[in-house]
């Protein structure tokens, strides 16, 4: 039980310093345990250090760099246990345009193994797509969906 | 196995039937300000078997049903068919594609279908158990919610590694 | 006390009304109290009705019509206790683009009697700025500040 | 009474000075993600008398103090100074011009200044009392902040009411 959790801990982990380090385009990334006497009860902490910055505390970093570490992690897990396919809902709205570039361009290799269906407002994310369906409510209150081409979209 | 398509009639915003192919690749969803974009994942989160009226950000199940516009009145169901393509059988199910198809009335009273038979929520639940689309799995993330993933308390965080062993 | 306290609600009331129909440019919207016998303990209903929607609870609206109903309760509270000046940080980050130009537009309006700094990531409030602050990181971990006009800023 | 400018120098990411003056009018912060735009509304709101670490993203008050990067060592102190137009004489002080100056060292130690006049941070507060610029008015809405403006329970709206009566 115990061995099975510290495997799967330490493949999470190592998974998170590669993502971390793709996404930020540097820096550096870890999980901790806090007690690692008591592995099955302790908490995680998360040790953060994007490029050319000193290690601190999660609290004290950018919302947008809370955002892509959050997403780092996140694909990290899915590397460990990954699942067919993966919804995600405008997860990439704290980042600037560089960090959405790097997140569409990171989902766009991802998904030769796992299929995405990412609800989006930029621009970035809407280019990595093979398909893009546009929601509308042309009449108030109710929704229609239509098929739509990168270039039809304003913006 | 892949989402091959989903198709939505009643359900929040969809007053009128509509149907989506998913790529197998990145398929993006683009709109205005509640245009109905995360009411779409909240569909497949529903036809999944999703229990919780809060998670659709509802107060009781029939929430997700179209109740009307200005112009338009309320409908007496919301139902919603996920299709899913299953070669490798990694549900385990004899089919090679497989559609779940979930119905709700007024009334409250709920429908469950695979493959056009009736079955219980509690099937659906077990057909999706091994494949981490569960309700703990990592596979929906909901608007606002991905810093939640930074926040590991222990608790948080048994549950991340019981879901990835 | 009782009286003073009936008095501002009903006052933040009525230009929450405003508030709201100029952002949303339509529907209509109040706040209820939850028991006119006890109003100093009793709760605060928001009820919101989107454009052509109907009226439904909160909860159910989607995360762009969230923001700018907090935005017009937000601008109705200035309005009954207004402030010298007011600081926002990518409040309107859940907009999209046509919203955010109404927010923009309602801002540069109210900013002839109140003092605004937003940080923002988005061109349309960019564009109602009449001075505006670059900040860069070019050694990292280190923040340096420059003023900058609109069309020195891509995209 | 409005904002002319500010001044940082060591705090947070702002380790050389830097200052900035305010449009009467809208003045706008742009710039790339952690690139210190929310560190500023943060010097402001310590500025103004915060006490609370948690509230600007630290666990104690020195958090607030540039501590380094990989090319350049911690500093010693962070200091803001906050300099206003007063000639309506909104803040109950006799001076048309306004600088208030917090300072802190790495040590702990903390020095306060109104218009170069030593004073304690209690003096802060009470200048500002009556301009709805505390902690509990609606000058400063945080980064991801907004929504909670909704969730109005009794507690939070007698805050309103009180905030604004
Ligand atoms: N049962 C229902 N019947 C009719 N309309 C509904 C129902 N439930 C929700 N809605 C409407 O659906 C809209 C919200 O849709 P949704 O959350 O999908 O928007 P969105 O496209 O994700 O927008 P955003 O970009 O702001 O997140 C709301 O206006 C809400 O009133
Ligand atoms: N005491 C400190 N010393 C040095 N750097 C600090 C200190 N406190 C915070 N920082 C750094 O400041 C950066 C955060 O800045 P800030 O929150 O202002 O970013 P931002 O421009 O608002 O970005 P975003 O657009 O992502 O919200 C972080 O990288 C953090 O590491
Ligand atoms: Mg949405
Ligand atoms: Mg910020």
């Amino acid at each position: 039980m115990k061995e099975q959790f510290s495997e799967k801990f330490e493949q999470i982990n190592r998974y998170f310093k590669t993502t971390f380090v793709e996404l930020f385009g540097g820096g550096s990334a870890e999980l901790a345990l806090t007690d690692a006497q008591n592995i099955l009860e302790c908490g995680i902490n998360i040790d953060v250090q994007p490029p050319g910055k000193k290690l601190q505390s999660l609290s004290l970093l950018s919302g947008g760099e809370r955002a892509l570490s959050a997403i780092a992690l996140l694909f990290a897990i899915l590397r460990t246990r990954p699942t067919p396919f993966c919804f995600l809902d405008e997860i990439e709205a704290a980042l600037d345009d560089v960090n959405v570039y790097r997140f569409a361009d990171y989902v766009k290799n991802y998904s030769k193994k796992t299929q995405f269906i990412i609800v989006t407002h930029r621009r970035g994310t809407m280019e990595s797509a093979d398909v893009i369906y546009g929601v509308t409510m042309q009449e108030k209150g109710v929704s229609k969906l239509l098929q739509l081409n990168l270039n039809e979209i304003a913006g | 196995m892949y989402l091959k398509g989903l198709e939505l009639q009643g359900f929040k915003s969809f007053a009128d039937k509509i149907s989506l192919d998913f790529s197998s690749g990145v398929t993006a969803i683009v709109g205005p300000n509640g245009s109905g974009k995360s009411n779409i994942s909240d569909a497949v989160r529903w036809v999944l078997g999703e229990q919780s009226a809060k998670t659709l950000r509802g107060a009781k199940m029939e929430d997700v049903i179209f109740n009307g516009t200005q112009k338009r009145s309320p409908l007496g169901f919301a139902e919603v068919t996920l299709v899913l393509e299953n070669k490798d059988h990694q549900l385990p199910i004899a089919f090679e594609e497989v559609a779940i198809t979930r119905k709700v009335f007024a009334s409250g009273e709920s429908q469950y279908l695979i493959n056009q038979s009736p079955c219980r929520l509690k099937d659906i639940h077990e057909l999706f158990m091994d494949t981490g689309l569960g309700r703990d799995g990592y596979s929906m993330i909901g608007q606002g919610k991905i810093e939640e993933i930074l926040s590991t308390k222990s608790e948080d965080r048994r549950q991340i590694f019981e879901e990835a062993a």
